[in-house]
């Protein structure tokens, strides 16, 4: 466990806490995609298949309960929570998730270390990570104005994502750790798409105005 | 090494 790991896990929890935070004090979820956070549910429960199987450490199982916990309450809170659901910007949050999973599956099946169940559904649990901000961002775009809990949500996963790959640089340097090539290119993607998002939320917080994205 | 088939991370 190097620093930009730990530093990596650490802004991927406090942006669930942060999202947490907005639907547990505010009772809201507006400006939030459930496709995305539905996705991100499928992603957890894919690629946890091994954690009652291959023990790694304590710290390793305990945030997976977390992060598998935390974003199917998540969805549920904003499909079914008397108040929360009224939040959701259904009409705005048009993005299809089967025209991102079908693909994933897909290619999960063709491109892969090993053709075994876990091994597939671990690989697919990647591909559809890669793309699961996708419909959040959209969603974002077409919010005028963007409020605070959920441009920090955003900009925390993002800098998840790019902690993920100065971690893996360092344990390339330091391990002679091997990142398959599949885990490389699919968490390249991912932290390429928030590119955007991040060039616009630095400038609305360095010039202190509310973020918006151009349409 | 021998660690490329422990998934160790999240």
């Amino acid at each position: 466990m190097n620093i930009f790991r730990l530093s990596g896990d650490m802004t991927h929890l406090m942006s669930v806490i942060v999202l947490l935070l907005k639907i547990h004090t505010i009772k809201s979820c507006a400006g939030i995609s459930l496709k995305t956070q539905e996705l991100y549910a499928l992603v957890f429960a894919t690629r946890y298949l091994d954690i009652f199987t291959d023990f790694v450490s304590v710290y390793n199982t305990i945030m997976k309960l977390i992060f598998l916990a935390t974003s199917f309450s998540i969805v549920w809170y904003m499909r079914h929570h008397k108040i929360v659901r009224r939040s959701y910007d259904k009409e705005q949050d048009t993005f299809r998730h089967l025209f991102l999973i079908l693909p994933c599956l897909i290619l999960a099946l063709v491109v892969n270390e090993k053709f075994t169940f876990k091994e597939v559904m671990w690989t697919f649990s990647l591909y559809v990570e890669a793309v699961a901000i996708l419909p959040q961002l959209v969603l974002l775009q077409r919010t005028k104005n963007i409020d605070n809990l959920t441009g920090q949500y955003v900009f925390l996963l993002g800098a998840y994502r790019a902690l993920y790959i100065l971690n893996w640089i360092y344990r390339y340097l330091t391990e002679k750790h091997f990142v398959h090539w599949i885990t490389w290119i699919s968490g390249l993607v991912q932290t390429l798409l928030y590119a955007d998002f991040f060039y616009y939320y630095i400038n609305s917080w360095k010039n202190n105005v509310r973020l918006q994205l151009p349409a | 090494s021998k660690e490329e088939d422990v998934k160790d991370e999240l």
